[in-house]
């Protein structure tokens, strides 16, 4: 059993990120966030939950339910959006490259 | 999360990535789930049903989740700002897709799933990120999905991820929380994740020549192996609950010969009444029947017996077990939560209590989520697919009115066993009525009372 889901944790956790939505200079006022999964790379593509966008709607929810609403380009959100994607050490790291993040340690040539 | 998950993936508290900036593309929702939303929890069901996804502290005004709600099945498709170093250093293999994606309909009901969220999103990640659930596909209606592993604010949007296609990304996490008339369901909504990348790759095609070739990255669906059947026909026990109507009342019930089903005394509740019942789709036969037995109030086993007028083709007859494993995965099928609007709803949970009385088994209980209308569902073995028990009811607090799902009770198909092979072998029902004639030890038992270490001597 532990074997079967081996491929899937790994998948998870490649693909798992957090969003974070805030207002440009209002840092104090805390940010929307949820989570989300990095679809491609390079370039990078994130799928994540719409709900953190709701307060930055131009024409408020009512646009999520307008007749047939089946997407909103990007700018259906204010200027002042600002957004902000983390994951962790395996999402980013091909090999080797999560040990070039670590500074202070080396391979000196012996 | 069960036990067997292998060794952890990653040791957690390591150093997180750097937040890196990005612009949103476009928000999207999937049109079938939201249709198929409205169907199931729209209309007279509204009122009944909550999704959860503010912090547990946080008070939600009417506005603010009225907001929720609108907000629900939509997605936001991000870009992130290039990172010149990532770039460079990536090679050719790591550019591209990062997940494949499950067809829809290719993970069937009762399969186990792999939740992967972030409780609490950004608040905490270098401890909650990408945190792991798992529990099996309960539900599903064209893209939108219910699967029981436990997920918590914070994790919508999350990935959920099948064993088999193996690691492929089946659904999204729309509401870690579903309330339904106040009571916590224990069912996490999800959206399937095939047609949310088709309704993206559309809107990228109509917002210009810019994001056209971004609809090329998308991740493709993986396809199926050569030889392999198109659809995996999942678990047989999972087709195994039907729909028993009596009345005004239903339920759920399970057939054990042809023209014979199980269900519950309070499903069924008077002898000689007639009986509707349903088998699930895709071979929705409706067939009508006869109660030939139902116990009496008196009884502690909550127990009827329905004689169908013709035979149930297509649904799969159980082994009745004969042996109960305690921490045994188990899975219970039925009709809670949607009641006829869809089909069973499958749960899975481990076998956490064997109650006997001397050595005889007399009550099962699970932690598989048990709901109203899933009483006389059956209990499987998720391993063997053989019938454990029945599903009588799960558990609610006198004091607070409080319903507890996952404190469930069922009764032991080996109670049962002696009488309905009797009755199916001479049609004598007099097999089935000693469960009127219970001792005294049983009945303690399914009045949840302590049984008493002796009898209590007389004071005269």
């Amino acid at each position: 059993m532990a074997r079967q889901w081996g491929p899937s944790m790994r998948a998870a956790e490649k693909a798992g990120c957090v969003v974070s939505a805030s207002r440009a200079g209002q840092a104090e006022a805390g940010s929307w966030s949820c989570s989300g999964v990095i679809l491609s790379r390079c370039p990078d593509l994130v799928l994540c939950h719409g709900g953190i966008f709701t307060p930055f709607l131009r024409a408020g929810s009512a646009a999520l339910t307008a007749a047939g609403a089946a997407f909103l380009p990007g700018d259906s959100c204010g200027d002042d959006l600002r957004l902000h994607v983390q994951w962790g050490p395996a999402a980013a790291s091909p090999a080797g490259r999560a040990e070039r993040g670590r500074p202070g340690l080396c391979t000196p040539q012996c | 999360a069960g036990p067997e998950l292998g060794p952890p993936a990653r040791p957690r508290g390591r150093l997180m990535e750097p937040p890196r900036p990005a612009e949103l593309l476009l928000l999207l929702s999937c049109p079938a789930f939201r249709a198929h939303f409205a169907r199931l929890f729209g209309g007279e069901a509204a009122e009944q049903w909550r999704f959860a996804s503010a912090a547990p502290d946080d008070e939600v005004s009417e506005e603010e989740e009225e907001d929720q709600l609108r907000a629900l099945g939509w997605f936001a498709l991000l870009r992130l700002r290039p990172d010149p170093e990532e770039e460079e250093a990536a090679a050719e293999e790591e550019r591209g897709p990062a997940v494949a994606v499950a067809p829809l309909g290719a993970v069937p009901k009762g399969t186990p799933l792999l939740a992967c969220g972030s409780p609490f999103g950004a608040f905490c990640p270098d401890i909650f990120l990408n945190t792991l659930s798992r529990g099996v596909l309960s539900n599903a209606a064209g893209p939108l999905l219910l699967t029981d592993a436990r997920c918590l604010p914070g994790t919508e949007g999350g990935g959920v991820f099948a064993a088999r296609p193996a690691g492929a990304l089946v659904a999204l996490v729309v509401a870690p929380l579903c309330w339904k008339a106040r009571e916590w369901v224990g069912l996490t909504l999800l959206c399937a994740a095939a047609p949310l990348l088709r309704a993206a790759r559309a809107a990228l095609g109509r917002l210009g020549p810019g994001t056209h070739a971004l609809a090329a990255l998308l991740p493709p669906e993986v396809g199926v192996p050569w030889g392999l059947p198109l659809r995996d026909p999942g678990p047989p026990w999972a087709a195994a609950a039907v729909l028993v109507e009596c009345g005004t009342v239903w339920g759920s019930g399970v057939a054990v010969a042809p023209r014979l089903v199980v269900t519950c005394r309070h499903v069924a509740p008077r002898e000689a009444a007639r009986v509707l019942v349903r088998a699930t789709p895709p071979k929705s036969a409706t067939i009508w029947g006869r109660v030939v037995f139902a116990t009496q109030e008196t009884s502690p086993y909550d127990i009827a017996v329905v004689s169908l007028d013709e035979d149930l083709h297509g649904v799969p007859l159980p082994v009745l077990a004969e042996r109960f494993h305690e921490g045994e995965a188990v899975s219970v099928v039925g009709f809670g939560v949607f009641g006829q609007a869809c089909g069973p709803s499958v749960t899975s949970g481990i076998l956490s209590a064997v109650v006997r009385v001397g050595d005889t088994p007399v009550m099962l209980q699970t932690t598989c989520a048990v709901h109203g209308g899933s009483s006389g569902g059956p209990l499987f073995s998720s391993r063997t697919g053989d019938l454990l028990g029945i599903v009588a009811s799960n558990t609610r607090d006198n004091d607070t009115g409080a319903t507890y799902p996952h404190l469930n009770f069922s009764v032991p198909i080996t109670v049962l066993q002696p009488g309905l092979r009797r009755y199916r072998q001479t049609g004598d029902l007099g097999g089935l009525r000693e469960l009127d004639s219970a001792a005294e030890p049983e009945k303690v038992v399914w009045r949840l009372q302590r049984p008493l270490t002796e009898a209590p001597r007389s004071k005269l």
